[in-house]
């Protein structure tokens, strides 16, 4: 990616923290997606040394695909195809390749974010410029493509980890999901048998929000990531005849428009769909009269579908208004034609103007990419969103990390706006969403991981969580783009991604196989559930009471369910040097009271354990539906060890 | 027979494996065999979960799940990419 890296602080500045020799070159990502493009410079292996001796993986020979396209960098590639040909027939190898390339460009995007070779002078058509690398670029490459073009079948996506375990991996990246009906669901059960294994599995929260309680993969034992934005952008001025002017956003990057103002007309006005003409779907645009025109659309499909169908009216530049759903959130789209998109309160006022002005004409102007954006990150409109849908006491997502406009590798398959015309070919790609901030953080797990390679995935977890920021620098909260109002932690979790203190976090919350064990007990699963999970013969103990607060996680969520008083314990593992810890608690309504024994937590050596317990009294009486937010901080002074509340009704 | 087959994700409790088999995929194999001959054993899986992949019919996978070890057959999910 370029500008990501700079954006969480992982500059030269920084490198320091992440060594670049050594052990940083001997972490495997194992990326579970659409496969990879080898050619790709992100995959380069210039500069690296021999394949690490843990390294069990390989790779598969298949269509256009031979094993000598691995090397140093890409240790294994891999592909599962009988559960997509079970149900679809054999793949038709002259659209599909059965084999581990990428004929989709989604894996190549998510792998070289995580981990891909550093490549000077990557760009998009001229966009977002820059020196492009994975967060983890030192790190190995694994690909098990497990997504086909009709999806991802739960028998070949636990294949793919059942093979990944086997080979080694040590960062699983998993940008996909299901249905969410419990911790049986496959990717789940694959995770937790990962997670056995000292796997740090990382995934997606899905891109259902700003809808209540729509995360996805939300197993404890699954860090959970949702998406925000960077601090870089690609602006459009949209002017209008009036002399207004208005910001837009677009990747469009041919031939510009005329120097002058140009007819502008409104789809629902030029189609011959009186119901849904005004989104330029396919085959409802009269040419005569959008032709030689400026054409606005609202948004409602594919961005760069609707560009295609107003080129193919003849109009001569679209602008693409968001409606209520996508609000102010625009995300950048490779149209093919002079085009736009606008916020839904720009393309209100434009789609005024053109229904009252007698002879409303536009011009847009494309300005190119700008840095320094802000405010940045701002929690992205799509990014799913709490509470946790299954438990509703264990908070998720877990944090979020840059997953807007994401400049990455890109397959040789496929043009930019991934459109059967578009026959530009590119070597990086600008896409959006929460696919794009879960290889963030597994490129973070791994820079972890190489520099305490003796840490659990729960401590890496903890040690992201317990760091991530949810205030600008001016103190202000960080902004949700879908209500232009702060942010809460059933939006960004513990906060953003902060690498830089990641690495030294002071305090951990630990987790072990048996505490997710004990965790599925008080689920009060049955035994049959726990031997699909657990794959062994664990059975929960009759005579101890166990409670889904005790699960040691670096985050506290609490639904209330009648009662006043509820409490949490958890106990910490000092990472830092010796030290005092005190707490402080923040709640944001007198409704919730937060006291926690003891206030202070003195450790003397590295490792060490100390327990506390927290007690929330609420006022149980407020309506249903009701949230409040808080905070428990340790800090020594050197450490801030922060942990979000989020309290439902 | 023309019933619609589906693909199955089957977890066993390998620990009970009787033991005239040698090794378990041999169970699984013979226990999917006890409910149908022609049966294609997609995948079996010996670390992500114990068990294995396959199609049936749903009668068939009813019939599967009374066999000693099988603790579950769940039809298989579809994903998809965020």
């Amino acid at each position: 990616t370029t500008r990501t890296p700079l954006f969480l602080g992982l500059d030269v500045h920084n490198s320091g923290l992440f060594p670049e020799t050594g052990p940083s070159s001997n972490v495997v990502v194992g990326v579970l997606d659409t496969g990879i493009w080898p050619e790709s410079k992100s995959f380069s292996d210039e500069g690296y040394g021999p394949i690490p001796p843990t390294w069990k993986g390989g790779c598969d020979a298949g269509t256009k695909f031979t094993t000598s396209l691995c090397n140093r960098k890409l240790i294994g590639a891999r592909f599962f195809v009988r559960g997509y040909e079970a149900i679809n027939g054999p793949v038709d190898e002259s659209k599909e390749s059965k084999s581990p390339r990428d004929d989709n460009g989604h894996g190549t995007h998510t792998a070289s974010t995580a981990a891909g070779s550093v490549v000077e002078g990557a760009n998009l058509l001229g966009f977002a410029n820059g020196t492009a690398r994975g967060i983890a670029y030192r790190a190995r490459v694994a690909v098990y493509k497990v997504c086909w073009k009709t999806g991802c079948f739960a028998s070949d996506i636990l294949a793919g980890i059942d093979k990944a375990i086997e080979d080694n991996v040590n960062i699983l990246s998993i940008s996909l999901s299901g249905s969410r009906t419990g911790y049986t669901d496959d990717t789940a059960v694959g995770a937790f048998a990962a997670m056995e294994r000292g796997i740090f599995v990382s995934c997606s929260a899905g891109n259902n929000g700003p809808f209540y309680s729509s995360v996805a993969n939300v197993a404890p034992w699954i860090t959970t990531v949702g998406a925000g934005t960077l601090d870089r952008d690609f602006p459009t001025v949209v002017i209008l005849g009036n002399g207004k002017n208005y910001m837009g956003v677009s990747l469009f990057s041919g031939d510009a428009l005329p120097p002058k103002l140009l007819p502008l007309v409104y789809a629902g006005n030029a189609s011959n769909n009186a119901t849904y003409g005004n989104f330029c779907i396919s085959g409802t645009l009269i040419p005569e009269k959008v032709k030689g025109k400026i054409v606005m659309c609202d948004a409602g499909g594919n961005p760069a579908r609707i560009g295609e169908v107003v080129k193919a009216a003849g109009g001569l530049g679209m602008i693409l208004a968001n409606m209520a759903y996508e609000g102010e959130e625009i995300l950048a789209d490779a149209f093919l034609l002079p085009a736009t998109t606008v916020g839904k309160k720009a393309g209100d006022i434009i789609r005024h103007y053109i229904l009252t002005d007698p002879n409303p004409t536009a011009s847009i102007v494309i300005k190119g990419t700008v840095v320094n954006v802000q405010p940045s990150p701002v929690l992205a409109a799509f990014s799913s969103r709490g509470p946790n849908p299954i438990t509703p006491n264990i908070l998720k997502p877990d944090l979020i990390a840059p997953g807007v406009n994401i400049l990455a590798a890109w397959t040789g398959a496929q043009g930019p706006s991934g459109l059967e015309s578009d026959t530009r070919r590119v070597e990086f790609n600008i896409i959006s969403g929460t696919s794009m901030s879960c290889p963030h953080v597994s490129g973070l797990a791994a820079l972890l991981k190489s520099v305490h390679p003796e840490w659990s995935p729960a401590a890496i977890r903890s040690a992201l969580m317990t760091t991530a920021y949810n205030t600008y620098k001016d103190g202000k909260p960080i902004i949700d783009i879908a209500t232009l109002k702060p942010s809460t932690p059933f939006g960004h979790g513990a906060g953003h991604v902060s690498p830089t203190t990641a690495v030294n976090p002071g305090l951990i919350y630990d987790l072990t196989t048996e505490d997710y064990l004990g965790f599925l007990c008080a689920m009060n699963y049955n035994s049959s559930q726990i031997r699909i999970i657990s794959r062994g013969n664990y059975a929960c103990d009759p005579s101890k009471t166990y409670s889904v607060a005790d699960l040691n996680y670096p985050s506290f969520a609490v639904n209330v369910d009648g009662s006043d008083t509820y409490k949490y314990k958890r106990t910490v593992t000092n990472v830092g040097g010796a030290g005092s810890y005190s707490v402080k608690v923040t709640s944001e309504t007198t409704a919730v009271k937060i006291s926690v024994e003891p206030a202070v937590l003195n450790f003397k050596e590295v490792n060490e354990k100390k327990s506390y317990s927290v007690t929330f009294t609420v006022d149980s009486s407020k309506p249903s539906g009701s949230d409040s937010f808080g905070s428990i901080e340790w800090s020594d002074g050197k450490h801030v060890v922060a942990s979000p509340v989020a309290i439902s009704w | 027979n023309g019933a619609q087959q589906g693909t199955y994700i089957v977890h066993m409790a390998k620990s009970q494996m009787p033991s005239s088999f040698d090794h378990h995929f041999l169970w699984y194999d013979a226990s999917l065999r006890s409910v149908s001959e022609s049966a294609e054993m997609l995948y079996t899986y010996n670390n992500s979960i114990h068990g294995f992949a396959t199609r049936l019919t749903p009668e068939e996978a009813d019939s599967l799940m009374t066999q000693p070890g099988v603790i579950s057959v769940q039809p298989e999910q579809r994903y998809e990419l965020h």
